[in-house]
């Protein structure tokens, strides 16, 4: 099934 | 030194409210343009971006960049002994160690006053870029609030698909499944039921139920909800606040099937 991803996969850190 | 007036506690109190179960520890970054928030939860799935306008405060002063770094649980157990309607005063210190907050009953006498020990939250700091979303749906925020509780009754998951033809939340479940149409629909006597779609694109994306409906804890602060998709990118679902204020949450979509 879909798996989760993460923010940083596409929001960069400042 | 912040100083910082709110006519009515219940903003702030229905705030933390809505984003104390996602996150715990955050600072309040106070400078002259009002009081904002950035915080992930813990499994860096979902972020609050919070944003309280120096309008939205009267009056407001803050002299320079102070970072409030608050346990939200222990700002709601103050936030507790505020009555919705009290006057709500927060102050601090240019380097402060604790940040006061003061309720003033706007029709009796009475004067509350707390001190809330800071700590030193050293937190990742993501930077969210403009996006120009290929759809945006608004709605209401009661509706949207409902179709998320009765769709996590069947599933973990809801895709979210816009067309031209509407918006559909549909989720597929041990016992079966499900799925809810919203076309655009302007009510003029109820512009609070209207439901508008933008879409430059289709778009269609998979979302945890769990976290959409921990968002809706944030519908009593607004009557309509913006749910803004593009495929691949995180979804955006803003409340919108009084004073060009918001509280706004991204949501990582899942991927692949």
């Amino acid at each position: 099934s879909a798996q989760q991803s993460r923010l940083e996969g596409f929001f960069k850190p400042v | 030194m912040l100083e910082a007036r709110l006519e009515q506690a219940e903003l702030l109190k229905k705030v933390v409210d809505a984003i104390k179960d996602l996150v715990q520890d955050c600072n309040f970054d106070c400078n002259d343009s009002g009081v904002a928030l950035q915080a992930m939860d813990n499994s860096h799935v979902a972020l609050v971006s919070m944003m309280l306008k120096s309008e939205a405060f009267s009056p407001f002063r803050c002299d320079r960049n102070i970072a409030l770094g608050i346990n939200l649980s222990s700002l709601t157990k103050v936030l507790r002994c505020a009555q919705n309607n009290d006057i709500l005063t927060v102050k601090a210190e240019d380097a402060p160690d604790v940040v006061n907050l003061m309720f003033e009953s706007s029709d009796s006498d009475r004067l509350s006053e707390y001190d809330i020990k800071l700590m030193d939250i050293d937190q990742e700091h993501l930077g969210i870029p403009e996006t120009e979303y290929a759809a945006t749906v608004t709605m209401p925020s009661p509706e949207f609030q409902r179709i998320c509780r009765d769709l996590s009754a069947l599933s973990e998951s809801v895709s979210i698909e816009c067309t031209k033809e509407g918006v559909k939340f549909a989720c597929n479940g041990d016992i079966g499944s499900g799925a809810v149409t919203l076309r655009s629909h302007s009510d003029v006597e109820n512009p609070d039921q209207n439901i508008k779609i933008d879409l430059t694109e289709p778009v269609a994306l998979t979302f945890s139920l769990k976290y959409l409906s921990n968002f809706c804890k944030a519908s009593g602060l607004a009557k309509s909800v913006n749910i803004c998709l593009s495929n691949e990118v995180p979804l955006l679902v803003e409340y919108g606040l009084a004073a060009n204020s918001y509280l706004r949450f991204y949501l990582a979509p899942k991927i692949g099937d």
